[in-house]
């Protein structure tokens, strides 16, 4: 009979590491770079800090054939992380800060930890990092994992001074720079091209220095974080979002009347209840939630606190507006009526039942005013000052198809993206390639599945391009994505063109680049380097592809003309 | 600044839930079709019980258009699941039975769970499940899951008379069976070719009862679990292999010594020195390690379980053979020798610093004899003596690396497979194409980094297939995988067959059937659709392939002469 077992997170990336990214020295040491360089590009995106991230990869015995052990290292000039989270960040799968619904290089929480978790069943060595947040203290740490319960092992921790901040990683572990090299130096010098806002520097183990300066000099706006669209809930999402919204009446204890003086700014108790009432009244703005609905309560029970420590509500019935409490002084129950027209009684019902539809609607999803927010309620089925708190599970299935159904909402915000732009990304395609034509273009931003999404696309020929057939760059929120193009939704898209409809023959010397960006890219596995073909997606490649495809056409034409022209 | 958080797996692969094969409605009901079926599948085989396993789809609203909510049921005639593991077997990520080094369908612990939460998400409803493994009591389960926690609600639990073994599942979920049903009628179909001895029946929406009645009836033999193999080992598993087989001195309190004493049956305190130690010996081998131990001390020290208790073992230095313990009733410390020619020495050793290596690698990886151990030992630079427990870091290392690159260790132990076998294949094959061709072949057993696999393959030509080109079946460990065929490695080995060198032209009746069986297939993804292209795979591929291409090479032109001869 089988025995039955949990296993951690780690333990089951450490096992099924294949999914990372992480199947043999090769692809092991170019994941490992990848997922270090991006963390540090990710760090400085948020704080609008001009990366400079250097990297080194050195052999620990030059001599050995591959594969053999490295020492690769990552430091960058971006905010570092606090002392307190570095353990945790590098020592755990799944711990990150990057799970809300914003643009980011990083969306897993166990990048890192990977290939530290790598080093270490290879090498057997610790991770090393030195992190500074304030440009003054250092933060030095020397990790090993725990992969059976997923947390990290603290060998050392140390302070220094140092005069800048940013992070620095450091591992051990066995690669083969035979294979992966050129590879890396792709995804090096394709990092610069989508991200000429940084410098990037690269000495590998030959003694070779690659120094890709920045070209551009002024940062693309920071990736913001928006609100869930429409579209893309279900009914746990929005279990979850109902349940943020609505409390349970506090317990009214010694405790709780404790906190409302503190929040009332009262030392004394010796206010009666018309003076907590206006003073609550006053500072009704800066009140916490809890302590607005214990006012409430007060307000209908007319109590100052003396009283309220002796009794312990029991029922608020919100529809037949009763209040029933213990009286413990008198060792009995009494029930009164609470006056629907006041505010007060706005408040409970908030909270016991949370808001309307129409309130959570235009509150907590992006793009939703009153007037589309009532006609969904229409369409739904539901009174627009239904409580979103009295939901029965079939209303809830009924709100969350209605929501993805409803045919009006507004496309997604995508105000929230950070897409490189068109003319940086000219810039850099004629830094990189030189060609004699190029053309340029970023579609509008559009959405899958409630998340919006920008494509940029760009196409490039002759001049530098070597011939031989298209070749093509594919990025996803300014990450290089160099394997598994086979089955990528861009290459998909390419392979329709038949390139001799728009006068291109033969093996042109042609270069595509595309660049996806979203709040959440639908990679096909953890290792994220090929995108899954959603009809969305793959209809604005396409879309964007032709419009550069037919400016090609007419630059040929033009070409063929003068060419002709030179011949007489 | 970001906030750190951290995600459960089970929050991790219900944001990520494309990579399990929950991307949309269609995709998901097949998903969940397979999950199930695989289970029930897993279940009896284990257990060698011929499966009778029955699946239903039924529209909630059959009136509704797609997609729309389906109730999917699927029960077996297989062992059940006992009460107590239910709840977690099925509402908790990474939970199962299946972690261990064999040949089963299942290999992460999430497959079901993930069902299940795709179905709550989509219509909030709960899993019933009901299992009986004694045939007499059947267990009703009705379950939700926590996501956020990873961890099962259970909603009832009641318990009912029956007269089966066997597991029932049941969910309510959204799926669209008008794009899905094609493919999982060939799911279905395809499961009954490659596990002849099932029977399989399905009940579709639409009122259509399938059923492929099973045409073997002999179980092959139960998959078995194997010790790891040297060629899969790394510095993780090593350490966790040493850490198994090695104690540390356990302390030698009271209640160490109310084990000992429960351990050799002794129910006074009287008995002496002497006594103690005749009982030991003659109880020896029934006696747990930590007590075994004990008794080791116990017979340097030369005292009874008075004494015994009033001391304190300080240091146990094996390789100056001194004992020291602290003696509280004289508050002093006193050392004594150890006579290393005892076989308590010995126990003592093997305690402190783990077995010799030779009696490591023969006993803990499978197929290594003493010799094999030795030559290994010559070859890594180690004394065959060597203490495992006694490794540094860099020599763990040494250890692992050498493990890997010892050219002699004896292929991988391929009698834990359960390959389908030949004949059955053939038979299978028979019975749904109908073929005027048909070959097969079950290759020798081979191994990729330490895993043992077997490569079936068969090939049939003409009779009911229909022309239109090669139609590749893949099967991995008796799953049919219908998914991703561009990305697999059986159909990168098709691809590169020119078929006319074989006599076969144009569009070919022609069908390959390819089943991997191994204690782990290297799936790409957690959706397990498609296998990576290991080297070791990928030949064996190619070989059973070339073989079977010359088979249907000398028919096509036996064939072809024989029309000839027609023609005259
Ligand atoms: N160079 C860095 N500077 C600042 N913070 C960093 C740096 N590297 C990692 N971090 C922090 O550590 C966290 C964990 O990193 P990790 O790479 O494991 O996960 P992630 O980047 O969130 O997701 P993914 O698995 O997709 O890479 C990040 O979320 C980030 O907050
Ligand atoms: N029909 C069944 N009969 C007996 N045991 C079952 C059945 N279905 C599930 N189980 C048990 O529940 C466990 C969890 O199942 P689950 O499908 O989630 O994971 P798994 O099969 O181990 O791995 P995978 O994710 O690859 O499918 C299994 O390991 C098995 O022990
Ligand atoms: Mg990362
Ligand atoms: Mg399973």
């Amino acid at each position: 009979k089988g025995t039955f077992d949990q296993i951690s997170p780690s333990e089951f990336f450490y096992r099924n590491r294949d999914l990372a990214g992480f199947s043999n020295p090769t692809r092991s040491l170019y994941t490992a770079v990848r997922e270090f360089v991006e963390n540090a590009l990710d760090a400085c995106d948020q704080q609008g800090i001009l990366p400079d991230v250097h990297l080194s990869i050195k052999a620990v015995d030059p001599e050995k054939p591959d594969p053999k052990p490295y020492i690769l290292s990552v430091k960058d000039n971006g905010p570092g992380i606090e002392s307190k989270h570095v353990p945790l960040a590098f020592g755990t799968v799944l711990y990150g800060s990057k799970f809300g619904l914003k643009q980011a290089r990083g969306m897993f929480g166990l990048g890192a930890t990977m290939a530290i978790l790598y080093g270490q069943i290879t090498t057997n060595k610790p991770v090393f990092v030195k992190s500074s947040t304030d440009g003054k203290i250092q933060d030095e740490f020397e990790l090993i994992l725990d992969i059976q319960k997923n947390k990290p092992i603290v060998l050392k921790h140390e302070t220094q001074d140092t005069s800048k901040t940013g992070l620095s990683i450091s591992i051990c572990l066995e690669g083969d720079y035979a294979k992966a090299g050129a590879k890396i130096r792709d995804y090096v010098y394709q990092t610069s091209l989508i991200t000429p806002y940084a410098t990037v520097t690269f000495d590998d183990p030959k003694g070779e220095k690659f120094r890709y300066t920045k070209i551009v000099r002024s940062m693309p706006p920071a990736p913001t974080i928006i609100s869930p669209h429409p579209y893309g809930v279900d009914v746990e999402t929005i279990k979850r979002m109902i349940g943020d919204s609505k409390f349970s009446i506090p317990t009214v204890d010694n405790n709780t009347i404790e906190k409302v003086k503190t929040e009332l700014g009262l030392r004394k108790k010796d206010l009666n209840y018309t003076e907590i009432m206006e003073r609550a009244k006053r500072r009704w703005s800066s009140l916490s939630r809890n302590i607005r609905v214990v006012i409430a309560v007060m307000s209908f029970l007319k109590m100052d606190f003396a009283k309220l420590s002796k009794i312990r509500i029991d029922d608020i019935d919100v529809s037949r507006k009763k209040l029933t409490y213990w009286d413990f002084g008198e060792s009995k129950s009494f029930t009164i009526d609470m006056d629907p027209e006041t505010d007060y009684y706005k408040q409970l019902t908030n909270t016991v039942q949370g808001e309307t539809l129409v309130s959570f609607l235009t509150k907590r999803f992006q793009r939703v005013g009153r007037t589309t927010a009532e006609k969904f309620a229409d369409f739904a089925g539901f009174k627009p000052e239904k409580r979103i708190g009295t939901m029965t599970n079939e209303e809830l299935v009924k709100l969350s198809d209605s929501l993805q159904k409803f045919p009006t909402f507004l496309s997604p915000d995508p105000s929230c993206l950070a897409p490189l732009g068109a003319e940086p990304l000219e810039k850099g395609m004629k830094a990189f390639f030189n060609p004699d034509f190029i053309s340029v273009i970023q579609r509008g931003a559009s959405a899958y599945s409630g998340f919006p999404f920008v494509v940029e696309m760009g196409i490039a020929y002759g001049g530098d391009i070597p011939p031989g057939g298209t070749k093509v760059y594919r990025f996803a929120n300014r990450i290089p994505l160099l394997y598994d193009e086979g089955s990528d939704v861009v290459l998909k898209v390419v392979e329709e063109i038949d390139w001799s409809r728009y006068k291109v023959k033969g093996d042109p010397p042609l270069v595509i680049v595309s660049h996806i960006c979203s709040t959440r890219i639908p990679y096909k596995t953890v290792g994220k380097e090929n995108v899954a073909d959603r009809p969305e997606i793959e209809r604005e490649l396409r879309l964007a592809l032709q419009f550069l495809s037919r400016k090609l056409a007419s630059y040929m034409s033009k070409r063929g003309l003068a060419e002709m022209e030179k011949k007489r």
